[in-house]
């Protein structure tokens, strides 16, 4: 698992 | 928000807008990929599932559904209303060669083990390679309309410019996804030779023919 990240991309 | 991510996703609506025109003015979709383009509508219906969940902008919301109407729309003109241009000799390319392996390192190589984030690292995983249909296809062809060569263009720089968004967030925000940037990476590499074709041949005016 990877650091989790925000998903403000498209 | 930043101008490399902004003219990206431009360029890639851009892309979407030139097939969708092409298949419509010349009534034909001689020369493309119907393969890819069920890829590419599989990748953003995986993708934004979390459309109506989970809010980021207006901008951000309007492109999503763009991409999902454009990309399902070209599927429906290519598989049903001009069904009987689709080239499907040489749309051979085994898309299940793609799909399962990506379906099966999403599973392993993800950022959280939940349906929604594995069908969205499926969908990261299965965008970088979405285009090897169409390439295929034009291997096989030998060649490629001009306007196709145009949409394959601003496909291929949309990625581009996003791993320039990548290195530029990273530096002023410190934000990177590393499933995002190799995938990213790996899919622009995809388009290396195209784009020298595309710069040393059609932009000098002469058709895009690969080398036999």
């Amino acid at each position: 698992k990877l650091a989790a990240v925000k998903k403000d991309e498209l | 928000m930043n101008v490399f991510r902004l003219v990206g996703d431009l360029s890639h609506l851009l892309a979407i807008i030139i097939l969708l025109l092409k298949i419509w003015k010349t009534r034909s979709c001689a020369g493309v990929s119907g393969k890819s383009q069920i890829l590419f509508s599989l990748v953003f219906i995986t993708r934004y599932l979390d459309l109506f969940t989970n809010f980021i902008s207006v901008y951000n919301s309007v492109m999503k559904i763009i991409y999902l109407v454009t990309s399902l729309g070209t599927v429906y003109l290519m598989y049903f209303k001009f069904k009987a241009t689709y080239d499907s000799n040489h749309d051979t390319f085994r898309i299940e060669f793609l799909v399962v392996p990506v379906g099966g390192l999403s599973f392993l190589v993800n950022h959280d083990f939940t349906p929604l984030e594995i069908l969205w690292t499926f969908s990261i995983y299965l965008e970088s390679v979405a285009i090897l249909p169409q390439l295929f296809m034009i291997s096989k062809t030998g060649e490629a309309e001009t306007i196709t060569s145009h949409y394959l263009f601003a496909l291929g720089s949309y990625r581009a410019l996003y791993i320039v968004n990548w290195v530029y967030r990273y530096y002023t925000e410190g934000f990177f996804d590393l499933i995002a940037i190799v995938a990213g990476c790996v899919q622009t590499i995809l388009y290396c030779d195209f784009f020298y074709l595309y710069i040393t041949k059609v932009l000098k005016g002469k058709q895009l023919k690969l080398p036999a």
